[in-house]
């Protein structure tokens, strides 16, 4: 998705899942 | 206009599937090697595999729970490949590269077996 305005952000982007609950 | 990439995304998402797994949240499928049972996501085998892709592909497959793979499958080179699904990491161990790799041609994951082909070949 290499359009003309793309700004890169390079940090997470969801949440993460724990290895258990 | 224009869009905010978020790089790490893939990886993200693919992380969170592995918690799952191994979790056994969400899996839908048991797969039986030889005596081992893995349980798996159909939608992430079918993503990285023509083999489960044609499988699951069949209707006649829809509510297939479980599927046991042909007894010439060695366990441990599908446990290394299926590992790889959900961590694009392939583990490769001079003892196992050709069990990784005739399973990788089993699954019909053409581009492991030529990444598999090259490792042999330069050891």
């Amino acid at each position: 998705y290499e359009g003309v305005n793309t700004i890169k952000e390079m940090g997470r982007s969801i949440h993460e899942i724990p290895r258990q609950d | 206009d224009g869009c905010i990439q978020f790089t790490r995304h893939a990886g993200d998402v693919l992380l969170n599937f592995n918690r799952l797994r191994s979790r056994d949240i969400l899996t839908d499928v048991t797969i039986q090697v030889d005596g081992q049972h893995f349980h798996a996501h159909k939608a992430i085998l079918v993503a990285c595999s023509g083999f489960f892709y044609s499988v699951f592909m069949d209707p006649k497959n829809t509510n297939l729970s479980a599927i046991s793979l042909d007894p010439k499958v060695d366990p441990k080179g599908f446990s290394i490949l299926l590992d790889f699904m959900y961590t694009s990491c392939l583990d490769l161990k001079d003892s196992l590269v050709l069990a990784t790799m005739n399973t990788a041609i089993y699954l019909q994951m053409e581009h492991v077996v030529d990444t598999c082909h090259r490792f042999i070949n330069s050891s």
